[in-house]
């Protein structure tokens, strides 16, 4: 899940829009939850 | 809506948060969600998505399904 | 606090948001802050602190200080 951490906020969102996962936006506090559901999406 | 929801909502929300007890408040505490109100902002952000946010409730304090529903 | 406030906090906060014009609207939906209740949601996640509140807001949006403070 680290590689995520390298993104920025935007590019987290990208990914988030690519994959259509539901989010709003991508802040502190929700972050480590779309990193979580992006690494879901793609295992 | 009903006039008792209505009151309910025109209500401020106050301190306390329903279906959490004193294990599961500690917890929240110590992830910074010491106010009612900060849980219900991060209810808020997610867009008040009942799974982000359950998703949120059991990954930072393990609350259970039931709990986090609450 | 007089009746006017309780009014006022006591009715729903709908869609808009006080300040926010156009272009500010457009970059706020761009990330994600599409409705007023999510820009709400980050002020309460942020506990109210106006500073932390208005460096989101500047960051974001580049939103100036008087629209911030908006």
């Amino acid at each position: 899940m680290d590689d995520y951490a390298v993104l920025s906020d935007a590019e987290l969102a990208a990914v988030l829009r690519q994959y259509n996962i539901p989010h709003g936006p991508v802040v502190g506090s929700t972050r480590k939850l779309y990193e979580k559901k992006i690494f879901e999406y793609e295992t | 809506t009903s006039q008792k929801h209505q009151d309910f909502v025109a209500e401020p929300m106050g301190e306390s948060l329903a279906g959490i007890g004193e294990v599961l408040g500690k917890k929240l505490e110590e992830r910074g969600f010491d106010k009612a109100y900060v849980v219900l902002g991060q209810f808020l952000v997610l867009k008040k998505d009942e799974d982000l946010f359950q998703g949120v409730a059991k990954g930072h304090i393990g609350a259970n399904a039931k709990q986090s529903w609450d």
